[in-house]
């Protein structure tokens, strides 16, 4: 430990990653981090949270040479990272440096490893004289499908912290981390792949939000990258594989749609009294989810699409039609049971499959036929 | 000696100073200093050899030279840093 041994007084702490690495993907290094810090917790009672704005106890940044702290990076090699002994400001940060070529393999320099050893001075652990132990100083090539904690590292955090709670975590064991569920996945979802379709899209505070199974990536019109996030991440209530979502920017409100439920968010926090089913909006009772929806601000009027067939809630009458049109007499060319619909400046966009069909308003009628990827770098 | 010989203790040398100071609070004293009678680097360099179980030679062999070039955390090995 730390000379006066600096230790969290609490026992949730907070971490925000505030840039990524363009070494790996968004995706990976959240992985990385949040494996990197579950090492801590398996044998203490703490427990991490992740933030995606304000601050957070463990602020986690990629930088190269002087990054506004007293310890300028030294170039590739030589110092891989640092990280601060629990406290306020800058305490419990971690900097990773950004000259390293950060992996996710034996390879380079393991994000992972790297990253549980600068997570150990987080909370308050100093380096280790024993070449096995995590807290060794010296950066060593290990086997990153297995990760087994040294009890020289378990000792030290449990003398700041004591052993877990759940019982089964033997203090005498070694740990052994097993790759988190997300990197388990046979396969993230790769939004350059030619097949990738999305479950919904909507607009969030200016950014687009695309949903898929439980991850989502959320893109500003004007940014090159996006940023990869599990739904759990933002929303550890809403079940993953949502089938619908649109946003009402006046009210600074998401509905996000899931079966015969929905639910209705203002950034990350769910508003109370949801879920709610559907039919409280008005659908006859034989509608049992929806495919897709969007909120046309302009009209004043919500769009639910059902099949080959879509319902409109008119906000000035505040009612919903009686009974549903089909999708092609409204929005010529766009034929058949819809994945996802948003709205972006006077366009309407319907991803079909692997194709998105660009629909003018106005002149009634598609104007461009884009691949679903088309609002990412590939 | 050879030039490349005093050119690589030269090297060797700056790069365990460096070392030292980063991770072992040694501070150089005035601007140049005899490396012979400079008893606080062999002191440093004892020091080191002691954490990482190294021989404790106060000289910079080449276990240590290697040492020194491998990849690390940038947080020193002493207590003391605030």
């Amino acid at each position: 430990t730390f000379a006066g041994e600096p230790k969290w007084a609490k026992q949730v702490l907070t971490y925000r990653i505030l840039n990524y690495t363009p070494d790996l993907h968004a995706a990976e290094v959240n992985a990385a981090i949040k494996k990197a810090l579950s090492v801590w917790s398996h044998v203490t009672p703490l427990k991490f949270i992740r933030k995606d704005r304000g601050d957070a106890d463990i602020m986690i940044s990629f930088a190269a040479r002087g990054h506004n702290d007293f310890i300028p990076f030294d170039g590739p090699g030589g110092s891989v990272a640092h990280a601060y002994a629990p406290g306020k400001d800058f305490g419990g940060d971690a900097h990773f440096d950004e000259d390293e070529t950060w992996t996710k393999s034996t390879e380079g320099t393991n994000l992972f490893y790297v990253a549980a050893h600068e997570f150990g001075h987080s909370l308050g652990l100093f380096h280790s004289k024993d070449p096995n132990a995590l807290m060794y100083p010296v950066y060593r090539k290990f086997d990153p499908s297995v990760f087994r904690l040294h009890q020289d590292d378990i000792n030290g955090i449990q003398h700041l912290y004591g052993p877990s709670s759940n019982t089964h975590n033997d203090q005498r064991e070694s740990t052994e981390i097993k790759d988190s569920a997300e990197s388990k996945d046979p396969t993230l979802p790769n939004t350059c792949g030619p097949n990738i379709t999305f479950d919904a899209v909507t607009t969030f505070r200016g950014e687009i939000m695309f949903f898929k199974d439980k991850h989502f990536w959320r893109k500003h019109p004007a940014v090159r990258t996006a940023d990869f996030n599990l739904i759990s991440s933002f929303w550890p209530r809403l079940p993953p594989g949502v089938d619908a979502a649109y946003e009402m920017p006046e009210k600074d409100e998401t509905v996000i749609f899931k079966g015969n439920e929905f639910w209705v968010v203002r950034g990350d926090t769910i508003l109370p009294g949801y879920p709610q089913k559907i039919y409280t909006l008005g659908f006859s009772k034989d509608v049992t989810k929806i495919d897709a929806a969007f909120y046309n601000g302009k009209e004043g009027k919500t769009h639910y699409f059902i099949a080959d067939k879509f319902w409109s809630y008119d906000k000035r009458s505040q009612s919903m039609d009686r009974k549903p049109k089909l999708i092609r007499d409204a929005f010529p060319g766009i034929n058949g049971k819809i994945d996802a619909v948003f709205q972006h400046e006077n366009f309407f966009y319907f991803f079909c499959g692997r194709k998105q069909l660009e629909f003018d308003p106005n002149k009634k009628r598609v104007t461009r036929l884009l691949k679903t990827n088309f609002w990412f770098p590939c | 000696f050879p030039a490349d010989t005093r050119q690589n203790k030269e090297e060797g040398m700056q790069l365990i100073q460096k070392y030292l100071e980063n991770y072992y609070g040694f501070k150089k004293d005035g601007e140049s200093f005899i490396w012979k009678s400079n008893s606080l680097m062999t002191q440093k360099i004892k020091e080191m050899q002691k954490f990482f179980g190294l021989e404790v030679t106060g000289k910079l062999d080449s276990g240590t030279l290697d040492l020194v070039q491998k990849r690390r955390c940038g947080f020193p090995d002493v207590a003391g840093f605030s």
